[in-house]
């Protein structure tokens, strides 16, 4: 799965999520990806978000809008992101990540599987990382 | 207000054999997308090219480098949205397409509906001019061993896979 999100500067967010699914998966099984609200939801008046991981787990989550309705409760972006996959892990035991931009230009990403390739710019500043914890800066 | 772009290129195991490619393309999709934005281009248009970036490289299993289902098929899923209007569009189980979140921006730009799905998918991507392209434009050799390896010791595989989380979209 890959996906992006994005805030412009007029202020306005999008977000947008791809996947090919699970080798040898059940034909005609669909996860979150394509979904709004479980593979991505945005909203001017918050922020977007664009998710990964264990499609059936996302979906039983609504992920997305659940890390939206975090960020509208006043969680930041990176709290919002943290605190829903830790709530997704709790309640059906399923694992991803997620990245999040909000309408403030606040970035945010996290994953509780093993490596996540994420990558992200702003102010002209590229960051960058892959296994947990891990924050590179830096040029391409 | 600053632009600003996050990118993920999917949340599993990475193998260390992919792991190199996919931060590298991570990165260049960030910065793909960024120039759009820095160009006064809108949140939509980054979002949709950076995507359209990682589907064509073949490290991620969206578009070129898809996985194929226990039919020996790709099934491709996809969704864009914009926050001003919540305006959204999605295709899922299409086939044959090469950037499925383009055909997603599609139903979202041109039809009344927010999701289309199989056939009926492919049938609109026909109509807004989108060619098929061969299966084997989409996927790798490395795709068709995963396939052949699953599907010959699929239960012992499935075991295994869950233990690694490579059971993730």
């Amino acid at each position: 799965t890959v996906g992006a999100v994005a805030v412009d500067s007029n202020g306005n967010v999008a977000c947008a999520t791809s996947t090919g699914g699970i080798t040898a998966k059940m034909a005609g099984r669909v996860g979150d990806s394509p979904l709004i609200g479980s593979g991505g939801y945005c909203d001017n008046d918050v922020g977007a978000v664009s998710c990964t991981g264990h499609g059936e787990s996302i979906l039983k989550v609504c992920l997305a809008r659940h890390i939206i309705q975090l960020m509208a409760d006043g969680h930041t972006a990176q709290q919002g992101v943290e605190a829903a996959l830790t709530s997704m892990s709790r309640k059906v035991q399923g694992t991803g990540g997620a990245v999040v931009v909000s309408n403030k230009g606040e970035l945010g990403m996290h994953f509780n599987t093993e490596r996540m390739a994420w990558a992200a710019m702003r102010n002209g500043d590229l960051k960058w990382g892959l296994n947990p914890g891990e924050e590179g800066i830096g040029v391409l | 207000m600053l632009p600003a772009i996050v990118i993920h290129g999917g949340a599993w195991a990475i193998p260390d054999n992919l792991a190199e490619a996919s931060v590298l393309a991570v990165k260049e999709a960030a910065q793909r997308g960024y120039e759009i934005l820095q160009g006064g281009g809108s949140a939509l248009d980054a979002v949709e090219a950076a995507v359209i970036l990682l589907e064509d490289n073949p490290a991620f299993d969206a578009g070129t480098g898809a996985v194929l289902n226990e039919d020996g098929e790709v099934e491709l899923d996809a969704m864009i949205m914009e926050g001003k209007s919540l305006a959204a569009g999605g295709v899922c189980c299409v086939k044959n397409i090469k950037n499925p979140v383009q055909l997603a921006r599609l139903v979202m730009e041109n039809t009344d509906h927010v999701l289309l799905s199989g056939q009926g998918a492919n049938t609109f991507a026909k109509s807004q001019g989108i060619e098929e392209v061969p299966v084997e434009i989409l996927v790798t050799e490395e795709s068709k061993r995963e396939w052949e390896t699953y599907m010959q010791f699929r239960k012992t595989v499935k075991v295994l896979f869950r233990e690694r989380q490579s059971d993730h979209d």
